[in-house]
């Protein structure tokens, strides 16, 4: 997938690094330090419509649909997450329990256009 | 930078870092809660004494998978001042809710002193709500250990689910075994009870399974 360039108009991933330290969490968070929050930001042009950032056969479709009906389709496509992992958090609940969990879909990893 | 450059998204004004850090930080926030479903953070009032948490976690590390979506929870003891010995200890654990209703796996970690001089037998009974003035106890489980050191000793998670109640009260009962079987008076302390060799439950929570509160409910 495209990461973000200060010039890059089209749809990408913005990555950030966030550190619990700097959110003043780091007392009930104990692992990890921080974690990657991610987001897509990015034009879409027709042309892009369905391009996951990863498989491309999607996109082909939809780019065969586009040139097969009117080329200026009136609906927009929008630079969104097409693939996520999960965080594993170790933290301190009000009880003072360690809890281990693994959130799901929390990292995003690639962007494409819907 | 000001109004010169263009968000690429939506054409607008892009934000100054320190305002775009600002507000990437907040959504950090925001995001963690929401998937821990928590509605704010949790305020620490008795944290766990740091040398027994890289202790326990390190235990627990040897091995120890948490169910798919579920969640692993470390609660450590606190006693009650009242015990003599420790073999009479009550052990009294603090769980959210959530955590006492899905219950799916529990083992409860007891440290014996190297000064053990023969078998030491533990029943472990759970103690219940009060009831018509009279206090519900329930044996939950029966071990013997012959070693010093950690033992970590499974409970019937079925015996200590669901009580509205979020404290779990546990009390051991110990006694010393010579070979033969008979019972041979014991030293004072067997076991730790306090300090960074305190016990600890380790419990694994099954997710919250669609349609588990109407199962409960019926």
């Amino acid at each position: 997938t495209l990461t973000c360039e200060p010039e890059t108009p089209l749809c990408c991933r913005r990555d950030y690094y966030v550190d619990f330290q700097e959110l003043g969490w780091q007392d009930w968070i104990l692992q990890p330090e921080g974690y990657q929050l991610n987001y897509c930001s990015g034009q879409c042009p027709p042309h892009l419509a369905g391009s996951p950032g990863i498989a491309a056969s999607f996109h082909s479709a939809v780019f065969s649909l586009l040139k097969a009906n009117n080329p200026w389709p009136l609906g927009t496509s929008c630079c969104v997450p097409t693939a996520r992992s999960p965080l594993s958090l170790l933290y301190l609940d009000r009880n003072g329990n360690v809890v281990k969990t693994d959130v799901p879909d929390m990292v995003v990893e690639a962007c494409g256009c819907s | 930078q000001g109004a010169r450059s263009v968000c690429p998204s939506c054409g607008g004004p892009t934000l100054a870092p320190q305002a775009e850090r600002a507000l990437v930080l907040e959504l950090a926030k925001q995001q963690i809660l929401e998937r821990l479903h928590l509605t704010s953070r949790p305020r620490i009032t008795n944290p766990p004494p740091q040398a027994a948490l890289t202790r326990a976690l390190r235990r627990l590390q040897q091995g120890s998978v948490a169910p798919a979506n579920g969640e692993e929870v470390i609660s450590f003891a606190t006693t009650t001042d009242s015990s003599t010995s420790t073999c009479s200890s009550m052990l009294i654990f603090q769980l959210s809710t959530a955590q006492s209703h899905h219950l799916h796996h529990a083992r409860l970690w007891l440290h014996v002193l190297p000064t053990l001089p023969g078998t030491l037998y533990l029943r472990i009974f759970r103690w219940g709500p009060r009831r018509r003035h009279r206090v519900s106890r329930a044996l939950l489980a029966e071990h013997q250990m012959t070693t010093p050191g950690w033992h970590a000793l499974t409970l019937p998670s079925s015996g200590l689910r669901g009580e509205e109640s979020r404290v779990l009260k546990l009390q051991l009962h110990c006694r010393l075994l010579e070979g033969n079987g008979t019972t041979i008076p014991q030293p004072r302390r067997l076991l730790d009870t306090a300090g960074d060799q305190r016990p600890f439950l380790e419990l694994k929570i099954q997710p919250n399974e669609p349609g588990t509160g109407r199962a409960r409910r019926r």
